[in-house]
Parts: C-alpha cells; structure tokens; sequence
C-alpha cells in the first residue's frame, strides 16, 4: 500500500478514506461517498484514469469541451491545490464541502476572493474586474458600451475601494459581500445537501458500516 | 441612501462558468 511502490502504479486510483475526507469537510461519511459517485462520473468521461482533467471539468460544467472560460479554469486550478493539472477525489471533496450550505461563510468569501483575484496578486485590481465583465458579457452574448462598463467599475469600486487606493483587498471584499450577500449565491450548491439521495448508489460500494 | 446600480462582481457571478450546480446536471 506504500504511496510510493512503483509496482503498484497501475492500480486503479483508490478511494481516499472518506472517514478523513469528512473529518475535514461539512460532509458525512455517506455524503462523502455519494459525492464519489458524481466524481466518478465526471472522472471518467474521456480518460478513464480516476482523475478530473481540465477537458473532464469543463465538459462537467458546459457539456462540451469546446467552450473555454477563464472562471472556469480559475476554478479548477483553485480546487487544484496539489497544482497537477489534475483534481483527485481528495481535491475534488474538499473544495466543494466550501460549496455546501453549512460551510462556513469566512471559507466561501476567502474562496471567492481568490476567485476572482485573477492574477493571485493579493486583491482584485480594476483590469481584473473589466476582464471578468468582459468575458461574462461575451458569454451571455450581452453587449454593453465601454463607457456603460467603466461606469459600473467606477461605481463598484467607489463603494468597494474603502481605502481608494485602486485596489479591492481581501477586508474590503468582506465589507463588499456582507452589504451584498447575493454576491455569494453561486458559492452554495444546494444540491450538495441531498447528494446522498441524488447517488443513491452509494450505498453498494460503502466501505464503513451504517452508525 | 445610495442609489441602486448594478455592481460589477453581480454581472460577473452570473457567468455560466462560476455556476458549479452544472456539475450535478445530468
């Protein structure tokens, strides 16, 4: 079972324990093993190696691979978090326990902000923001004038910028969303709450008894 | 109290792409 057994390179990717999985998330044991159904299912769509590649991830998200989307790809690169190019189930758990309507608020804000913290360079910066406007009007094929978009950025960043210093940080992005909770809609996933009714499967490839 | 503008980071978290329920969509 060593990690490192060259030998054992082939073996298909094994269930991380989902008793540590969910001693570490919001999940229980069973959510967590009814989460490994879904992660199967995206895992294998078009390489069956246990692991989600970015191709697998989008196709996930948009039903085709042919889409490209720059929050798309911060996002699996953020559940990313050995940065392999690849999610594990560990990976995949972990971050979408932040998604589940129990996780704590300062954990969905903190992943937010890394979200949209595009260039990883401690806090949102205006190009960013006019990036990602930019990129979410060409995706819903809304068309809005360059002054129309500076005026929105202008008017964001005159509530959010507290400390008018260009720049939107992590404190400032807090005060943001507290005065704007709609801002944090898409950082809950209430079909996280009935995933064990969802895959319902589970429960024949359970590895822990019933408590 | 201020008026009621649209906010820059509201457009934005309406992108398909930051919408994971898709996941769980058959």
């Amino acid at each position: 079972l060593g990690c490192c057994d060259t030998k054992n390179r082939k073996t298909p990717y094994r269930l991380e324990n989902p008793e540590i999985i969910a001693s570490e998330t919001v999940f229980s044991v069973s959510e967590v093993e009814a989460l490994y159904e879904l992660y199967k299912k995206i895992s294998s769509a078009v390489v069956d190696d246990g692991l989600i590649n970015k191709e697998e991830f989008q196709l996930a998200l948009f039903k085709t691979n042919k889409k490209e989307s720059i929050f798309a790809e911060r996002v699996f690169n953020l559940f990313d978090t050995k940065n392999n190019g690849v999610l594990d189930f560990g990976e995949f758990a972990r971050a979408l326990s932040i998604f589940h309507p129990d996780a704590p608020l300062n954990e969905k804000i903190d992943f937010s902000f890394r979200l949209y913290d595009l260039k990883q360079q401690g806090y949102i910066g205006r190009e960013e923001v006019k990036h990602m406007m930019l990129a979410t009007l060409a995706e819903s094929g809304m068309n809005l004038s360059d002054e129309v978009i500076e005026n929105i950025i202008d008017k964001t960043f005159e509530e959010a910028d507290t400390k008018h210093d260009g720049r939107i940080d992590k404190d400032e992005w807090e005060s943001l969303v507290l005065q704007h909770p709609s801002l944090l809609k898409n950082m809950t996933l209430q079909y996280l709450r009935d995933i064990t009714t969802t895959f319902p499967s589970f429960v024949f490839y359970s590895q822990v008894e019933d408590t | 109290t201020k008026p009621v503008t649209m906010n820059a980071f509201e457009l934005i978290s309406r992108s398909q792409g930051l919408n994971l329920s898709n996941l769980f969509e058959k």
